[in-house]
């Protein structure tokens, strides 16, 4: 009941809104009731639902930082079994404002901790920071996934990331388990995706999802449609990874 | 002397680096005094010109938020006449750290100041959001840039961006003026880009700068051999591109 998963990567870039909002999608389209949690200041996982900017409040913050019931910062989304808790700005300076209060690394998890009845799946989606929005996530989370670009910089930023949350865990020693690393925007045509992609089941090994996310125009554009790529173009090779993906992610789920 | 200049995105993965990197690289090939401020905890930009993550220490995060003499925290880079001032994961708590300090939105200010005569560029790399580091590096610069990937959440996170910099502007008094808009990654393979690059350019006309940045594989690869694109590859399009685009910044400082 109520598994929760974070996408959480500092590196920017590297498609945790796509995995998070097309996870939750395909989650849904299997008959699950799950909740999506956008806890960017960007909103992009709100917008890529197709919520607008006048529609993100209450949002996340609101529940998180102002003490609005979590119930009514949940929306519906077109899709159906897909609800949304949507991001905004005023996520942006949720370190400075939680800075003082107690337990902050717990207030994401106890403003869930109401909602996990009401859905199979809550899906974290996280900002490009080590911040505690971050850090709730991890402590919120059953598991995390990492999303990663199969490039120089990312690869690096991975090294950084794993660190981290091993120090977060043995900090506040509670953090959900590894779900695993996916490999995003492989494209095969470049040398770096083949090194570094290389490199990176070379070090992780079962750790990485055998799925791969490869570089697909249509996952780029299916946002601006406020769609999830399943409902964008169902037949694309974006919409058939994440929904293999997504299988995989369950048996993962299922090994514990 | 001394003009500083920020890269500044919340959205993540959109070339802020990779653009810092080379613009200061090239104003070193013109043989400018320069210095980049690695701000990332990332340490991309460190990483992308040498650094290894043994040669971080200390930093950008000693000298701002542990009163080491900045110009301790200062290494010669492989390039003649650049200068690095390293990144670490000491930055990514910084906002907690500062959030009780005393103008704690000018500590960046304060440990540039002394050093403003000894370079005639100053290039401040900074991570993906709007916290406090950003917030220092919008109050320290002259200027700032913004690289932006022409697709529909690069787009919406510019929207975001520049009523989050006024705000910023209005509260402290005091930030850099908009040197303009890079559009980066380019792909015009893709409709994505012809169309969400056209209309970057209707709305922010003359402020998105002229010179785009492809996308080019080189660009991708340079930063695994520790070299600006100029070093790696000078004849490829990345390396034209960057050149091109570090003279029309030059143009738009010169008429400030
Ligand atoms: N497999 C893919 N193929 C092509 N484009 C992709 C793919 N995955 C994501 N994108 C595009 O790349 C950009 C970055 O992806 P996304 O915003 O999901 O990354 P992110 O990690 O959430 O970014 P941030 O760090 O800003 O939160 C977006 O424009 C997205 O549409
Ligand atoms: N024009 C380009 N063509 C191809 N790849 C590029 C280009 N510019 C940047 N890249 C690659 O795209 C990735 C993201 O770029 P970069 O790290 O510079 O973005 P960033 O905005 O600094 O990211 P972050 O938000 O994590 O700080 C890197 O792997 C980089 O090498
Ligand atoms: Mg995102
Ligand atoms: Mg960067």
């Amino acid at each position: 009941e109520g598994t929760t998963i974070a996408l959480v990567n500092n590196k920017g870039g590297v498609g945790k809104t796509t995995t998070a909002v097309n996870l939750a999608a395909c989650l849904a389209d299997d008959g699950h009731r799950v909740l999506l949690v956008d806890l960017d200041a960007q909103s992009s996982a709100s917008l890529s639902l197709g919520l607008t900017r006048a529609n993100l409040f209450p949002g996340s913050a609101e529940a998180i930082l102002d003490g609005v019931q979590p119930r009514d910062a949940i929306r519906a989304s077109r899709i159906s079994g897909l609800s949304i808790m949507p991001g905004s700005m005023s996520l942006a300076s949720a370190d400075i404002y939680l800075a003082d209060v107690e337990n902050r690394e717990l207030v994401l998890h106890s403003a869930l901790k109401q909602l996990r009845s009401e859905y199979d799946f809550i899906v974290l989606d996280c900002p490009p920071s080590l911040g505690l929005l971050t850090v709730n996530a991890l402590t919120s989370a059953d598991f995390f996934l990492v999303p990663v670009t199969p490039d120089y910089l990312g690869f690096e930023g991975l090294l950084n990331l794993m660190d981290a949350v091993d120090r977060i865990k043995a900090g506040i020693g509670k953090a959900g388990s590894f779900l695993g690393i996916v490999l995003t925007m492989a494209d095969y045509r470049q040398n770096v995706t083949k090194e570094i992609g290389g490199a990176i089941r070379q070090k992780y090994g079962h750790l990485v999802f055998l799925t791969e996310i490869k570089v697909n125009v249509r996952l780029k554009e299916a946002p601006s449609f406020g769609k999830a790529i399943n409902e964008y173009d169902k037949g694309c090779s974006g919409a058939k990874a994440y929904r293999e993906f997504t299988k995989e992610a369950l048996k993962r789920i299922d090994q514990g």
